[in-house]
């Protein structure tokens, strides 16, 4: 039981940090048992250092952005280590600048060769990204439904909505 | 094998009868706060299985059930199907162990009499067990609480929680 | 003891509801102590209608955004209570469609008459809200420095900045 | 009585000294991930006297000063300046006990020979206790923990505490 910890733990280890390096490139990235000897003892920690920091950063230093591209990382590494045919992302990007935004939307682009991605999101950028687009609305009486003809220019014109008013 | 569409009829939030079709390669959902985006990915872990109503955002399976918002009536039953392709492989299997090139997984809960919730579970529209249901979608590789399926605050809550936690995740992937 | 709680939570709750009605027009919401007899016994729920919703709606089933939406009214009404010279509000956006950033935006415009608001945001919109934009930025060395020269149009582009290569 | 601006040096990311300037009305901060936004809030809650580093994410007050980054060598002092206007009003008093139209609020840590972590205050650049200069900020209504100042997530932790936690918020209010 150990054992098969153990290995599972290299196996992601070693996909976390290869996803980190393309999600924050400049940073490093790598997964730590506190306890290696006996795993169950300790907990499992993030070390990542995002472009231009000291090696000495602690997780919980980081910045939420920062914070989120790492346990973004550590998705991307289980789900490498199980892959899926489908995969549903939702509002993932919430505290990310454009620049992560499209970082992330990115590598759901990249992989969507091989499996479904659907994304649930706010973010223009992240939106722009995409090759197909649903709308969900629901009109002033509480009832969800799908817009129609819906495609890239409607979901961004979505959010430039109120842009035009000002 | 990819998930062609989600059709709900009184689905949480969605009164009536929706269809979100979705294609290969990468699709974004969006819309206003409230809209019922999540209550679509709520319609996918339901179908594939989640044990708890609490991860739907429900107390209990009636919850589940289109309520009616401010202006309706709330219904009696619900159901939310999700159809996917199922080619032939080359070897003449399919990953989903059911004989056709498109297979929809429908489950349901309508009230009874007594406003009790009564599950049901059909494959193309044949009623069966909640075992035999959950088996297909199990040798498929289709789980309702696998790391494919990303939710709301999950990211948060993976950031910020504490190394014990995390290596319980991954203990449960191993 | 506990009627310095039952008074102060009277004050709250009045705003609360005045408060949740301007941030989500045509919704209602209140404050409900559990135990009101004992409420040391109970905890503090908020009862809250988004605009079209059913008014037994509970806490537990509103979405992200309409969640943070009454939590955000919750806020000022605490604020309304005891009031302060300055508010600092480190990106309570990140899950707001751009309607409900607008108007989070313009009731923090409104206030900022008698006060001064600090709003640290990524959104767009609530960027287009404020009178004046501060920079910050961290060059490829993790050092944090003052964007010179900064402004609306400066600001705006940041969020443009990966959109202008697409 | 409005906050003039804030002024640090080697204060968590800002290495060197960097001013933050505000007028009054509605301003936005912005830039991207990890540039130092929050870590501005966080001086802000420095000088006004939070009780505990983990409220600005560090183990220890040692860690609040600048480290080097990638690049440069960690600084042994940092310091935090916040300058509030202070007019006299009509009845001739001010909002902060000190006879001057401005006031700056200073907090420094400096490493003694041992690396050992060594707090100062300031008032107008003149050395003061940590009691005096709390009270001073407490009498004119500035507090380190109270609800005017709302982190990075704040807003979740509200929405989605259990009741209880929500009533306990109501107490420390009242
Ligand atoms: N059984 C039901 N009947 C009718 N409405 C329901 C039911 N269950 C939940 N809802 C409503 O669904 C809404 C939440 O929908 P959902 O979480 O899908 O929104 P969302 O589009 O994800 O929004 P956000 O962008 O804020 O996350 C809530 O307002 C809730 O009241
Ligand atoms: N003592 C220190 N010396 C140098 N850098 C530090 C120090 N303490 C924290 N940092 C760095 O500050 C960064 C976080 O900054 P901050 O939280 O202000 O970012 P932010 O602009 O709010 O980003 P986000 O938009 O993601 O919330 C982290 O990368 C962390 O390593
Ligand atoms: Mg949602
Ligand atoms: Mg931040």
């Amino acid at each position: 039981r150990k054992r098969r910890l153990l290995t599972v733990f290299e196996h992601i280890n070693r996909n976390f940090s290869r996803v980190y390096a393309i999600l924050q490139p400049g940073g490093n990235g790598r997964l730590r048992l506190e306890n290696p000897e006996s795993p169950f003892d300790g907990g499992l920690e993030m070390d990542c250092v995002p472009p231009g920091k000291s090696q000495k950063t602690r997780r919980s230093q980081l910045s939420g952005g920062e914070k989120s591209m790492a346990a973004l990382a550590l998705v991307f590494s289980i789900q490498d280590f199980e892959p899926s045919t489908f995969y549903y992302f939702d509002e993932v990007d919430q505290n990310l600048d454009p620049f992560n935004c499209q970082r992330i939307a990115m590598l759901c682009r990249r992989r969507s060769e091989a499996a479904q991605f659907i994304m649930v999101t706010l973010r223009k950028v992240s939106l722009s990204m995409a090759n197909h687009h649903i709308g969900i609305t629901h009109a002033g009486d509480g009832v969800s439904r799908r817009i129609t003809d819906f495609n890239r220019e409607a979901a961004l014109a979505l959010g430039d909505a109120f842009e035009k008013e000002m | 094998m990819r998930l062609m569409r989600i059709d709900v009829l009184n689905f949480k939030s969605f009164g009536g009868e929706v269809t979100i079709p979705f294609q290969s390669g990468f699709t974004a959902i969006t819309g206003p706060n409230g809209s019922g985006k999540s209550n679509s990915g709520d319609a996918i872990q339901f179908v594939l299985g989640t044990r708890s109503t609490k991860a739907l955002r429900a107390e209990n399976l009636k919850e589940l059930i289109f309520n009616g918002g401010n202006n309706s009536r709330a219904a009696k039953k619900m159901s939310a199907t999700l159809t996917f392709t199922n080619p032939q492989r080359e070897d003449g299997t399919r990953q989903l162990r059911v004989d056709t090139d498109e297979v929809a997984f429908t489950r349901s809960v309508r009230l009874t009499e007594k406003g009790e919730p009564k599950s049901e579970f059909r494959i193309n529209g044949e009623k069966t067990t909640s075992g035999e249901f959950r088996r297909i979608l199990k040798e498929a590789g289709l789980r309702g609480d696998g790391y494919n399926v990303v939710l709301q605050n999950d990211v948060t809550t993976l950031a910020t929680m504490t190394a014990h936690r995390r290596r319980a995740i991954l203990e449960d992937v191993a």
